[in-house]
């Protein structure tokens, strides 16, 4: 989802 | 994770470590814009600040660890060890305007008001133009030697990688971060030009000069 909390990439 | 993905970090892991070997064994930062290398300090920092507070994956944090090295190591080089090497008066470029824009942009337009996602956001604005000063400092001497051309493409290649990942991660996951993706373009967008330098030149075994 756009308001996803952790940022997974670098 | 997906082969866009993974070749965008490979490629970007590939940029650090080019740069860092090609001022280790030249001795020299000259045509490297430390300006750049600052900016991207300050991206790398901002942005991996979630490694005390998330943990994602091994993979995740080595990488984030290394990028934030690599950036420091590169930070040293320049400005202390070879300093006598670098060519301040070809850099040039006031990072205040981009520095101002991107604070202020941060802070208007980001998914959530708290420090760290200010400050992630902050990152990806400012890391879509940090190779400006670079890019100046390759416009003012009108030439790259092919090494730092590499190093461009690479690290050029890295955010447009990432676009296809997008892409990929929309249809697949439906999983997207507007900011991101917009700032990526912008990103790859900036090097379009070098790009076509890149292919026209370096890769036929020319030095990559600008015309007159």
């Amino acid at each position: 989802s756009i308001f996803n909390d952790s940022h997974d990439e670098l | 994770m997906n082969i866009f993905r993974l070749s965008g970090d490979l490629s970007h892991l590939l940029a650090v470590i080019i740069l860092v070997l090609k001022i280790w064994t030249t001795r020299s930062c000259a045509g490297i814009s430390g300006k750049s290398q600052i900016l991207f300090a300050i991206v790398y920092v901002t942005r991996y600040l979630d490694l005390v507070t998330t943990f994602v994956s091994v993979y995740n944090t080595s990488m984030k660890v290394i990028f934030i090295g690599a950036s420091f190591a590169t930070i040293y080089l320049m400005y202390s060890k070879f300093k006598a090497t670098y060519d301040h008066n070809h850099d040039s470029f006031r990072i205040e305007f981009l520095l101002a824009p991107t604070v202020i942009l941060a802070l208007l337009i980001n998914q959530k008001f708290t420090v760290l996602e200010v400050l992630w956001t902050f990152s990806i604005y400012l890391e879509s133009v940090a190779i400006l000063p670079q890019l100046f400092m390759v416009s003012k001497t009108g030439e790259a030697e092919s090494i730092t051309s590499h190093y461009l493409f690479a690290l050029g290649s890295y955010r447009g990688l990432y676009l296809l990942n997008w892409i990929y991660r929309y249809y697949a996951e439906d999983h997207y971060e507007l900011i991101a993706i917009v700032s990526g373009i912008v990103q790859t967008v900036l090097y379009c030009d070098f790009f076509y330098l890149y292919i026209t030149k370096v890769l036929k075994g020319k030095k990559l000069q600008l015309p007159a």
